[in-house]
């Protein structure tokens, strides 16, 4: 892998991944993975212009604000910031956003969102956590509720989905029940990413693939 | 009602997990 072209490594920012490799590991084709880099470069160019997604950039690319905050997409981010560097590179935005593909096996989208929702990192969803979710997401919609009302409401999914009543949602139990609620995962695929070369043709003028 | 009740239900609709909005100009 020594033997790169000097002009074409001068030109790819530092975050770059060959599309190739990319391709290898993931759902994606080298023209879908090539696409992905002109998203990639729209958003990773917005604010800083690094050629790195930093949290404002990815702010903005969902909000159309760069100051917005929100839980549920700072855990995303963290989530896709595989190195734990604070900016996302383009394999990680590549092989994060293959979970979200359509064709990406069930399995792996439910342990996608058991890392969303297990907040702190434990191992398990605790009531605490699922309590902070359900404020943040009231907090969101400009929803009012009583804390007995919130309450309720962890409680209640509490008695679905902790099935051995331990308090905790472990692993096992967030699968079965996600998997008896296939709703819960519909955030968890992008049709988009199907269409993906459409979205974005202007790949083929930087294409270095010969498909 | 169990639905409406599903704390994870009303978390998935947060505009943070709308990775769809990536997508458009």
């Amino acid at each position: 892998m020594g033997c790169v072209s000097s002009k074409e490594s001068r030109r790819r920012p530092p975050g770059y991944e060959d599309p190739n490799t990319l391709a290898r590991e993931t759902t994606f084709s080298v023209n879908e993975v090539e696409a992905l880099y002109e998203l990639y470069k729209r958003i990773s160019y917005s604010i800083t212009k690094d050629g790195l997604i930093h949290k404002e950039e990815f702010q903005l690319a969902l909000f159309r604000n760069s100051n917005k905050r929100n839980l549920f997409a700072d855990r995303i981010f963290d989530l896709f910031d595989l190195k734990r560097n604070g900016v996302i590179e383009f394999g990680e935005f590549v092989r994060s956003l293959d979970v979200f593909h359509p064709d990406t096996p069930v399995e792996e989208k439910i342990a996608f969102a058991f890392r969303l929702y297990d907040l702190r990192g434990t191992g398990f969803i605790g009531r605490e956590e699922l309590k902070e979710m359900v404020l943040a997401i009231l907090n969101e919609s400009e929803l009012l509720l009583s804390d007995d009302a919130v309450e309720e409401i962890v409680d209640q999914t509490f008695r679905q989905a902790d099935m051995n009543g331990d308090g905790k949602i472990d692993p096992d139990e967030w699968k079965v029940f996600a998997s008896k609620n296939p709703a819960l995962l519909k955030n968890m695929t992008l049709p988009y990413l199907k269409d993906i070369t459409m979205a974005f043709p202007s790949f083929v003028l930087n294409s270095g693939a010969s498909d | 009602k169990p639905e409406s009740m599903n704390a994870f239900a009303l978390i998935s609709r947060s505009q943070g997990f709308n990775l769809g909005n990536l997508f458009e100009k």
